[in-house]
């Protein structure tokens, strides 16, 4: 699976996903990618999402959506918000995987419980960075 | 936090373990990496929108065999390939979606003909497909995501499915 997630310097965000899927799936088995609210959500400008892991687990969290939610309803930070929903939401239900997010004010986060993921980042400004692991 | 743009990339998740990877490779992931923050980050620096810069750097994304989507999707356990995407802009809730295609060369391009060319946010199958071809999308036959590493790993977990060796490493569950 494959994403991005970005705020342009008009402040509006954006997400989008992409997946070939998992190796081996039966034919017309679909994860979380294309559902909004699950691998990929923006809305309302307050943050944008795109995840990659494990995509029953994550339909079943509503993981994207659920981010926004905490953010709208319990004020938390962009941030704060991933890591509850990555690090303890998801892992309370056996899910692994990781998920890229970024808030209204630019913040990014990069979150995943698994062994290792391809990231990178970009902030105007700043040297670009590429993570592996 | 910053005035200026921000964009994130994920190129999935690593299927080595991390003491496997050769430093030819990771050199390779990291440019892989690099040229896709380029892609986007062009759009962004020159005044685009965020919306333009997710599709842009989700295509280079696509276009790049070492991560899992489009070119370098997986095999289903028919050998065969289904591809999934989605794009939401955060300025007013537009969205779309596909599923279970395999055909145009950059399945977020189909999930952004959907969002703006219907009235509807998920689309599978042949309405998909559809969508893309009036779109005038470029498509690939299906030669064009196969590739080597892809098709032995299928290779390898249908032998072990069938030996009885096949752990239960969550990561086989990533997409």
């Amino acid at each position: 699976t494959v994403g991005a997630v970005a705020r342009d310097r008009a402040g509006h965000i954006a997400a989008a996903t992409s997946t070939g899927g998992m190796t081996a799936k039966s034919a017309g088995r679909i994860g979380d990618s294309p559902l909004i609210g699950a691998g990929t959500f923006a809305a309302n400008d307050s943050c944008a999402v795109s995840a990659t892991g494990d995509g029953e687990a994550f339909i079943r969290l509503s993981v994207a959506h659920e981010i926004d939610a905490r953010i709208r309803l319990a004020g938390q930070n962009v941030t704060d918000a991933a890591e509850q929903v990555v690090m303890k939401d998801l892992v309370a239900i056996g899910g692994s995987g990781g998920l890229i997010a970024i808030g209204a004010d630019g913040s990014i986060t990069l979150p995943f419980n698994c062994e290792g993921m391809y990231r990178g980042q970009s902030i105007e400004g700043q040297a670009s960075q590429t993570f592996i692991y | 936090m910053s005035d200026g743009f921000a964009l994130a990339i994920h190129g999935g998740a690593g299927v080595l373990p991390r003491a496997e990877m050769s430093e030819e490779r990771e050199a390779a992931c990291h440019a892989a990496l690099a040229r896709v923050l380029t892609a986007g980050e062009s759009v962004l620096a020159a005044d685009g929108t965020a919306l333009d810069a997710v599709t842009a750097a989700v295509r280079a994304l696509e276009d790049e065999p070492l991560f899992n989507a489009g070119r370098g999707a997986v095999f289903t356990r028919a050998g065969t390939h289904e591809m999934d995407a989605a794009i939401m802009d955060g300025r007013d809730r537009r969205a779309g979606a596909v599923a279970g295609i395999c055909g145009p060369r950059n399945p977020v391009d189909a999930a952004r003909a959907v969002m703006e060319r219907t009235s509807h946010v998920l689309m599978a199958g042949d309405g998909a497909l559809t969508v893309a071809r009036e779109a005038g999308l470029p498509f690939e036959e299906t030669s064009y995501f196969f590739t080597p590493e892809r098709w032995d790993t299928l290779q390898e977990t249908l032998r072990m499915e069938a030996d009885g060796t096949l752990d239960d490493d969550p990561s086989r569950r990533h997409g």
